[in-house]
């Protein structure tokens, strides 16, 4: 058990220390257990430090910083044991525009691997995507959807 | 393993029977604010096996079923049904295709099936436990939530690796 | 002081039963105290209902809605009792385009009376906005801003 | 009564002296994630009297002052300085233009000014109190904060109507 832990840490570590520089186009980020020598209850700890910038407090980062650096340790957890789909809701609310093209590349990258349905207002993850499915109201109060395929 | 279809009748604002069929890839949903989006995310967690009301912005189980409009009544249940593809057999069932049923009552009670045979909710939960979707672990990411894990606490982030290994 | 406080309370209900059907094109929204014998210490409930919905728990509704319904109740006390200036950060974040079009109208109809700062990401904001800062980091780590009037 | 300027030095990712000058009206501030847009709202909250190193994304109030970056070593102080048209007299003070300043130094040790005349924080407090602006009004709404209004508890609603009135 325990050493499936440290398995498990030290593949999505290598694997965020990758994806966080690719969505940040350089800076630095990695996990770190709070207590290396009682693996059964360690905490984990996020350190990223966007390009150029000193490490300080994750308070301090911006609001599309920590959607980034939630992207970014999303992608490296898939790298390592992806998941058959992924169902995420606005991830990308807080990025601005130059991130969500990145934010798209990746899904275009991993959706081969992976099945994704993503919520979205943002027209680059639209771009990014297959198929498009709306969702509306016509009748108040009342949903119903409608299917777009893209290619 | 992927997901091929999702079909939602009296969940939340779905109070007719609705069908989305999925090809693999990426697919984007989109709409105006407050037109369901995040309803259909909620009744994938929920077919799923999500216990918890709250997670699903509600006080009560009961909570998610279609409860009216101007011209419509409430409906007395919601169900919610989710086809899968498994012919890599990710899900550890003698099955090519799973449809797994989830629907509640008005008085509470719930039903759940694996294609058509009656189960218990933890036989879903024993389902998916291996499979990484389950809803604690990281694939289904809710509205508001992906800066979460950045402001969790260093004991509750163990469980992303725990998940993982 | 409780007379002030009800008049205050009664001038704000009556301004968000205007705005919020304005953002909302239609529907229902009022405030309501939790105990009317004892103005002293009552709570205020916010009571939103979008058109054609029923009333209903304000978790359950949309994550947009929940925003709008913010903005229509910055409105109403704004009408009531104008600040000199607002400041508001990406409050626009969670809307949709054509919610963001309805923001941008509000803020120009009370942009005489009030001045407006807001962040935004959004063109919509961006468009109904007389002056832009851009604010950069050329060299990584430090701000730097610019200014460009619009009209 | 309005924001005829604002000036940064050594707050946060605003190393250099920056003055921004704005007219009345309505003005956009737009850029790259983590480029110091926040910054400048929490600028002004500080300004205006902020006592919360929490609501200013910190642990401590020195979390303020430029802390250096890759190329540069961290100041020993943060300076804001706000401008304010008082023509009309909102404020209750016999200046026709109104600047406030407060630094910060690495030691914890805070300085105010109202034009250039040393004050305490609460005299800060004082001079904004009735005029709607200051930070436990609605006038400065930070990031993501839009949404607390609505669910928050009924008794810290209250404030909003004894704000106003
Ligand atoms: N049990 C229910 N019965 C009927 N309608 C419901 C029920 N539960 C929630 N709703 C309605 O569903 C709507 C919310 O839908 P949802 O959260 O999916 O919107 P959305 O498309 O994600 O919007 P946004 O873009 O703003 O996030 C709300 O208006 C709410 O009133
Ligand atoms: N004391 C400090 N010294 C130097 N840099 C700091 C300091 N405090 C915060 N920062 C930096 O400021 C940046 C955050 O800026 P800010 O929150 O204003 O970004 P933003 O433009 O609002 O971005 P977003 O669009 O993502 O919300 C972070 O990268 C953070 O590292
Ligand atoms: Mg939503
Ligand atoms: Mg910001």
């Amino acid at each position: 058990i325990i050493r499936k832990f440290k398995e498990a840490f030290e593949a999505i570590n290598d694997s965020f220390k990758e994806t966080f520089p690719a969505f940040f186009q350089g800076g630095y980020g990695e996990l770190q257990l709070t207590d290396e020598d009682n693996l059964l209850e360690t905490g984990v700890d996020i350190i990223v430090q966007p390009p150029g910038k000193r490490l300080q407090h994750l308070s301090l980062l911006s609001g599309g910083e920590k959607a980034l650096s939630g992207i970014a340790l999303m992608f490296a957890i898939l790298k390592v044991k992806p998941s058959p789909f992924y169902v995420l809701d606005e991830i990308d609310a807080a990025l601005d525009d130059a991130n969500v093209m990145r934010f798209g590349d990746y899904l275009q990258k991993y959706g081969t691997d992976s099945q994704f349905l993503v919520i979205t207002h943002r027209q680059g993850t639209m771009e990014a995507s297959e198929t498009l499915y709306g969702v509306t109201m016509a009748e108040e109060g009342v949903s119903k959807t409608v299917s777009v395929k893209l290619i | 393993m992927y997901l091929k279809s999702l079909e939602l009748q009296g969940f939340k604002s779905f109070a007719d029977k609705t069908k989305i069929e999925l090809g693999g890839g990426i697919a984007a949903v989109v709409g105006p604010n407050g037109s369901g989006k995040s309803n259909i995310v909620e009744a994938i967690q929920w077919v799923l096996g999500e216990q918890s009301a709250k997670s699903l912005r509600g006080h009560k189980m009961q909570d998610v079923i279609f409860n009216g409009t101007k011209k419509r009544k409430p409906l007395g249940m919601a169900e919610i049904s989710i086809v899968l593809d498994n012919s890599d057999h990710a899900l550890d069932l003698d099955f090519e295709e799973i449809k797994v049923t989830r629907r509640l009552y008005r008085s509470g009670e719930g039903e759940y099936l694996i294609n058509g045979k009656n189960v218990r909710l933890k036989d879903i939960h024993r389902l998916f436990a291996d499979s990484g979707i389950g809803n604690d672990g990281y694939a289904v990411i809710g509205q508001g939530r992906i800066s979460e894990i950045l402001e969790s606490r260093s004991e509750d982030r163990r469980s992303i690796v725990e998940e993982t290994a």
